[in-house]
């Protein structure tokens, strides 16, 4: 199966010294002539492998995220921690490609944002599942209250205009109502958007319109929530989504009809099943924080 | 049983000083046996490192040795090995002999920058060998 090698084409295959038969990836595209190399594969040498493709690069926030998720599901020398149960083995971050906010700001409860997001999720492959997703957003300075305020999420996620003839009826949308609690000295806020996102993402769906907005509870003695409610109103969120990928090359921490057997869950235990996951993590953070 | 004999009687005089665990070991384990070796890379190397955040090291390690004779359990080689060795050794030697080879791999997580400038966690299979073997 193809490793990490194949899939990137060594950028420097220039100085290679293979002079006999060229590399997998310089031969013609058409998918007869690609040896033993599966199509998608040889998309993403291509890619990888044209000098000077345009990389896009990430936010410093979103980078420092994901280094963190890196340390804490892997040793120093890249291998998988062992004590991981989750089920995922890819783990994707995206920005939004594009974003217009109307930070409105009410009396009574201090409207904290509104936003149209659009996220573009074309590199969730055909073989990687969703099992997870999350609205990421990231404050500047860890934020303490003296009480957790209360927070309510309205969502709508828009199905892409369809441009086709062979559209019928108009986008569908649907509407969500998340409550969550702000944490404590957290400088993230996890919005859990997995049943708005599943079906849409399994439906091959890979332009998702979202627009939201949440209010919370204003707590009149606490001065400090507002500079959390402007420093979140500057930012936009990310969306986080944990992925199941089945293809070959990937790293599979049990067999999967194994585990599903041993473990039958139905989809709200599921849920439960990562809450409590995620709990963990949120604890192991917190113990490790205070041993540091 | 005459070798045995004349060796009894031209029997090489061990040092002294060479103690027998020394002496078995040469046996035991010939110097360049098959077994596994470092190769530690960083992918700035490769120049990778415009798009592989981390691991900032890869340490694939690689399988380098002979395969002795008879391998047994030692590297936990198929019978097999010990019957293409005897077809190398009396019947045709153009038939190769086994070969050092990974048996074993541990999988490598990456994080990566993609084309689009998302971000990606990623676990990979049989990244790195942690077992040789002959066959």
């Amino acid at each position: 199966s193809p490793t990490l090698e194949d899939e990137a084409g060594t950028l420097t295959s220039g100085e290679a010294s293979v002079e006999a038969e060229p590399l997998p990836w310089e031969q013609p595209l058409d998918r007869e002539n690609s040896p033993g190399l599966p199509p998608p594969l040889l998309k993403v040498l291509t890619n990888r492998h044209l000098p000077g493709a345009p990389r896009l690069q990430p936010d410093s926030r979103s980078l420092r995220y994901m280094k963190r998720l890196y340390k804490a599901y892997a040793t120093k020398e890249g291998i998988p921690k062992s004590d991981r149960s989750h089920l995922y083995n890819t783990v994707r971050l995206f920005t939004p490609c594009a974003q217009h906010q109307q930070p409105s700001w009410g009396q009574v409860t201090g409207v904290l944002q509104s936003m149209d997001l659009l996220f573009n999720l074309d590199r969730i492959t055909d073989h990687e599942y969703l099992l997870k997703s999350v609205l990421l957003y990231s404050l500047k300075n860890p934020v303490s209250f003296s009480s957790t305020p209360k927070c309510m999420c309205h969502l709508v996620v828009k199905e892409p205009e369809c441009s086709s003839p062979f559209c019928f009826g108009s986008p569908r949308s649907f509407t969500f109502n998340l409550q969550f609690e702000l944490r404590k000295n957290h400088k993230w806020i996890e919005i859990d958007v997995t049943t708005l996102l599943q079906p849409l993402v399994a439906s091959n769906k890979r332009n998702i319109h979202i627009a939201l907005n949440f209010t919370c509870l204003k707590n009149q003695q606490n001065p400090v929530q507002d500079e959390l409610f402007d420093m979140a109103r500057l930012m936009a969120p990310s969306l986080l989504v944990y992925l199941n990928d089945t293809s070959a090359q990937a790293y599979h921490r049990w067999n999967s009809l194994r585990y599903k057997r041993r473990h039958q869950l139905s989809p709200d235990q599921r849920d439960l099943f990562f809450y409590h996951k995620e709990e963990e993590l949120t604890q192991d953070r917190k113990f490790s924080r205070r041993r540091r | 049983d005459e070798e045995i004999g004349d060796s009894k009687a031209k029997s090489p005089t061990m040092p002294v000083s060479y103690n027998l665990s020394e002496y078995l070991k040469q046996f035991l384990f010939p110097e360049n046996e098959c077994q596994l070796h470092d190769f530690k890379l960083s992918f700035s190397q490769l120049k990778w490192d415009n798009w592989i955040v981390a691991p900032h090291r890869y340490n694939p390690r690689y399988c380098k040795g002979d395969c002795p004779r008879l391998v047994g359990h030692r590297y936990g080689s198929p019978v097999h090995t010990m019957v293409q060795n005897i077809i190398y050794e009396k019947l045709d030697s153009s038939i190769p002999r086994p070969s050092c080879v990974p048996a074993k791999y541990s999988p490598l997580s990456v994080l990566t920058i993609e084309l689009d400038g998302s971000i990606a966690y990623k676990e990979y299979e049989d990244m790195i060998a942690t077992k040789c073997t002959c066959q």
